[in-house]
């Protein structure tokens, strides 16, 4: 069945499934071994290389799993992995393996507008205030009424050595917020690109010279996991490659946009809302009884309506007129016997050049204005009781 | 009963040739 419409065929709200957003993706990595080659990387040999794309690839490679820095020796020891996902996604959780002994300090930053401007999304630290200037995660979540980035415990390192990053969004969420009527929580979840900041090697930890030259590490990652779902706004149920290769959305509800954040073009007789599970808040395509491709949204008209029909209609064809293209423009009058929809249903009014007064009729019956003495839907005949005249003023005299 | 059409040859457009349609 269609995830965005029920059984009967009306819509409801759709949303596309939970994947991998970061799989695949290209990773932008500050640092990364090899270049120069060392024995224990060659960024020329596939089987000694440890290349950003390890972080995100499907698996299944022969050579090595894991991304590796260069080998850091003096500061800024901080080394950035940023992940653009091409198109907007509501996060659930971001989550990086570390190969080798985890960082102390890492950052994790968003960015809505493909990678022009960052916001945190949270810090994982034991000293929060040095490296970050915040206080440690209160246990009583975000003190404001919204989502903030908070500051967490850094990732533990396992018994083999390794570690996980592991962040579930809703950590710096307040209990309570719903995505359906949140928009700080919508705003919160919505990402282009995510970036890590590994900020500062645990075995610096609590030594006063971090800032100085020191032992040579190495940052080593693989798994960058970002679960989230494409960014539709409950109007599309999957996300699809475009002409051009773009990931969008495959829009429903008469919207469109890679996040199908706009109505249609014609689809314009309410404004655009998101989706909801209630109610699917689709876009409705103006009443224009097939006479026009265009339609408008007018506000005033909207809120008159009882907010129910905002839509006018531009450009009635077929001689119509009215905001649903639903009476006959002047000259014309409805044919009863043609449907409204139909492009014959309006006629020429035909006045007669000399017995009607004009040229326009009642466009609902077609009667021309007559003259004196001067009868019939044209005005074309003497009224009974009267003869043609010679004077085309006054084409119908009494009959003496 | 139904009255004939006007009949244009009838007219005469002399002081109205201003007027006068196009046929």
């Amino acid at each position: 069945g269609d995830p965005c419409h029920d059984e009967g065929g009306a819509p409801r709200g759709c949303v596309p499934g939970l994947v991998n957003a970061a799989l695949g993706r290209d990773v932008l990595a500050s640092s990364t071994c090899g270049r120069p080659a060392t024995r224990a990387c060659d960024a020329s040999d596939p089987r000694r290389a440890h290349p950003a794309a390890l972080l995100t690839a499907a698996g299944g490679t022969a050579g090595p799993l894991c991304w590796r820095s260069d080998s850091l020796v003096r500061a800024p020891l901080n080394v950035t992995l940023t992940v653009p996902l091409g198109k907007a996604f509501e996060l659930v959780f971001v989550s990086l393996r570390f190969c080798s002994q985890p960082p102390a300090s890492v950052a994790l930053l968003k960015s809505q507008d493909h990678g022009r401007s960052w916001a945190p999304l949270g810090f994982f630290s034991s000293r929060c205030a040095l490296d970050y200037g915040r206080l440690p995660r209160p246990s009583t979540g975000p003190a404001g009424p919204g989502p903030e980035a908070l500051c967490f415990p850094p990732p533990q390192a396992q018994p083999d050595g390794s570690g996980l990053l592991a962040f579930s969004v809703q950590d710096g969420s307040p209990p309570g917020l719903d995505l359906d009527n949140s928009p700080v929580l919508q705003d919160w979840v919505t990402a282009t690109d995510i970036r890590v900041v590994l900020t500062r090697p645990t075995m610096l930890l609590g030594d006063a010279r971090d800032t100085e030259a020191v032992a040579p590490y190495t940052y080593s990652a693989t798994e960058l996991q970002v679960g989230g779902r494409c960014k539709c706004n409950g109007h599309a149920s999957q996300c699809l490659l475009d002409a051009q290769g773009h990931l969008v959305c495959d829009c429903r509800h008469g919207t469109e946009g890679p996040d199908c954040s706009r109505c249609k073009p014609f689809y314009c007789d309410r404004p655009w809302q998101r989706a909801t599970t209630r109610d699917a808040h689709a876009c409705l395509a103006c009443s224009c009884n097939g006479h026009a491709r265009r339609c408008r949204f007018n506000m005033e008209l909207y809120r008159l309506s009882g907010r129910r029909s905002g839509g006018v209609c531009l450009n009635c064809r077929h001689n119509t007129a009215g905001r649903h293209c639903h009476y006959c423009r002047e000259g014309f009058y409805r044919d009863p016997g043609q449907a409204l929809s139909d492009r014959r249903a309006c006629r020429a009014c035909d006045c007669h050049p000399v017995g009607a007064a004009g040229k326009t009729c009642n466009q609902t019956t077609g009667q021309c204005p007559c003259k004196d003495g001067v009868t019939g839907l044209t005005c074309n005949r003497c009224a009974l009781g009267f003869q043609q005249s010679r004077s085309p003023v006054a084409p119908c005299v009494k009959t003496p | 009963e139904v009255m004939p059409t006007l009949d244009m040859a009838l007219f005469d457009w002399t002081d109205y040739e201003d007027l006068k349609p196009e046929v």
